[in-house]
């Protein structure tokens, strides 16, 4: 299965 | 800041009032800037709206208006097809004056909206190098989002030289929908273009997808910017004027 990831993940860190 | 098309300003609102109830807008001499995430920080939008893109845009000062879209959108409900907009705040207001002109300059109606106190996050968006750039009708991607959304909430896009592939499955069973690449472009508005450096295959939950194409009537064509393991990037452009790029993450193997 698949989950939705949060897209935080993505952009806070740059 | 005025625009003789207050239209454009409406449906810049209603592309985005479903994905963020209520956001802070950022003022400067620039233009007016916007970022917001939805409530559950699965897609985060981008606006830009330049000060060259208005008929007259004034900023004195950098501000951060906390304003409901909801609120917002019934107020510019109200306007007429063709009237022109004006949006004005004062110094120390706590509220947004929208005033809206006919064109033939005989109605005049001005409505005030209460300005909100929000705790705003900004994130950074990297640019990027995307492996694949989609260009298509945006009718056409709206369609295809409603029609893979009979099939499942998720829609894997799969992309190839020669085109991109929408899928969804679920209890139903199984839809795909795929479009070939426009070779002989006459009218760019309708075209589908395909720059892409490398394959990519990705699942995106289907109703965000939806919830974007309320911006479709902005622009002609939308954007879709793809890599592995990256959030989409799907963009209108905002006539002359900037773009609403929204961003969404991908759905993962578990």
């Amino acid at each position: 299965g698949k989950r939705q990831d949060n897209i935080r993940a993505y952009f806070e860190n740059f | 800041a005025r625009l003789l098309h207050g239209s454009i300003f409406a449906k810049v609102i209603e592309g985005l009032r479903e994905l963020v109830n209520e956001a802070t807008w950022e003022c400067s001499g620039n233009g007016i800037t916007l970022q917001a995430m939805d409530s559950s920080h699965v897609a985060l939008v981008s606006l830009v709206m330049r000060s060259e893109g208005f008929e007259s845009y004034r900023c004195d000062r950098n501000m951060s208006l906390g304003i409901s879209l909801v609120s917002m959108s019934k107020v510019l409900k109200t306007m007429g097809k063709d009237d022109s907009l004006t949006i004005r705040v004062n110094d120390d207001s706590d509220s947004i004056i929208i005033a809206m002109e006919s064109q033939n300059q005989d109605k005049f109606a001005d409505y005030e909206l209460r300005l909100m106190d929000l705790d705003s996050e900004h994130l950074g968006i990297p640019d990027t190098d995307y492996s694949c750039a989609i260009k298509m009708p945006s009718s056409e991607f709206s369609r295809i989002c409603r029609d893979m959304s009979i099939m499942g909430d998720s829609v894997l896009i799969c992309t190839t030289k020669e085109g991109v592939k929408f899928s969804a499955k679920g209890d139903l069973g199984q839809g795909s929908i795929r479009l070939v690449q426009t070779t002989n472009i006459e009218k760019e508005e309708e075209a589908v273009i395909i720059e892409m450096k490398e394959a990519v295959a990705l699942t995106f939950a289907v109703r965000y997808l939806s919830m974007f194409c309320k911006a479709a009537p902005l622009s002609p064509q939308v954007g879709l910017s793809l890599s592995e393991d990256t959030p989409l990037m799907c963009e209108f452009k905002i006539a002359e004027m900037g773009h609403v790029r929204f961003y969404l993450a991908p759905k993962i193997e578990d």
